[in-house]
């Protein structure tokens, strides 16, 4: 997957074009699948419901518009990484299509919708939230023993089944690393993101890691830290405070603030691995996934998505 | 307010405009 970045970071538009259209299926998606609801709209594309015509089955795509993406390198790397991992909690891929300018991600479905609904609209016990960050550690550890950091965990990219399966989601940023080697370039969500990529420090894995405990603070608060500032002043506070103080911190069990310290260590050597935090103690207390289905139904009801 | 909520959301690559 490095040596296949690092070709795709050095090919032309017509190039990735060509590479685009040898991987993907030559169906023609509009006929294929018949769009039902628009799920939401990200940086990278737009995300909607749709019937694939060959099974009746519901699928989720995400539509990019490629003359809008200034990196398509990472498209392709995208789907390289989707194609190639297959996990319990990661989103499944099922097939890419390419109509004119836009690239058609066909994605498994989850109709719980992402865990932001959950977080911004229902209060979650201790034992739901080690429960969440048991699932997505999961995905974080297999993702790490593959090379690969995702480099956008947030709310927004775990998604949730109505059975209460958790997912990760959204490869379009992932890095791939041999070793031990760092990257530089600020990828993420501001509000998400660890110091050491603020301050364009090298960064490896463990990013995903402070990310994760940003995402525990939302489920705990209902937002990540500073998100009342704006972009630009989040990422001055980050690299200047660096652990944010989190609101009610002694309601919290010792073991949970011992997770969260774990996870926002600024010094990196300090820091918690994917596989250390999986052995934590918090997540001995995590309740069953089928107690998050009345929160995601909670929240559809209060967010009219039901 | 949604729609500024929305923008702090997305992702950035690189430098984004508002730095």
């Amino acid at each position: 997957l490095r040596k296949k970045e690092m070709m795709n970071a050095m090919m032309s538009d017509e190039e990735i074009y060509e590479e685009l259209r040898r991987i993907c299926n030559p169906d023609d998606p509009h006929v294929r699948f018949e769009r039902v609801k628009q799920l939401g709209a990200g940086a990278s594309g737009v995300v909607f419901i749709a019937i694939d015509s060959k099974d009746g089955s519901r699928v989720a795509i995400k539509d990019i518009d490629l003359t809008k993406q200034s990196k398509k390198d990472l498209i392709l790397n995208e789907i390289n990484v989707l194609k190639g991992f297959n996990h319990k909690n990661l989103v499944n891929f099922l097939d890419a299509f390419l109509s004119y300018d836009h690239l058609w991600v066909a994605m498994e479905l989850l109709d719980g919708g992402s865990l932001t609904d959950v977080v911004t609209e229902v209060v979650m016990k201790e034992g739901q939230i080690a429960a969440v960050c048991r699932e997505t550690l999961l995905a974080i550890a297999f993702l790490h023993s593959k090379g690969t950091i995702h480099r956008d965990i947030k709310s927004d990219n775990v998604l949730l089944g109505m059975d209460g399966t958790v997912k990760v989601t959204d490869f379009g940023f992932c890095a791939n690393i041999v070793g031990d080697e760092k990257r530089q370039t600020m990828v993420g969500t501001p509000y998400w993101m660890a110091p050491e990529v603020v301050t364009r420090k090298q960064y490896g894995k463990k990013v995903d890691v402070w990310s994760l405990g940003i995402m525990a603070i939302e489920m705990i608060e209902g937002e990540p830290p500073y998100m009342k500032e704006t972009p630009l002043r989040a990422l001055y506070l980050i690299a200047a405070v660096g652990r944010p103080k989190i609101p009610r911190w002694e309601n919290l069990s010792p073991d949970f603030q011992d997770f969260l310290d774990k996870c926002l260590q600024v010094d990196v050597d300090m820091r918690a691995t994917a596989d250390e935090l999986l052995a934590h103690p918090f997540l001995k207390c995590a309740m069953e996934l089928r107690t998050l289905t009345p929160l995601i139904k909670a929240a559809q009801k209060i967010l009219h998505k039901s | 307010a949604h729609s500024t909520l929305r923008r702090k959301r997305y992702t950035v690559v690189g430098n984004p405009y508002w730095m």
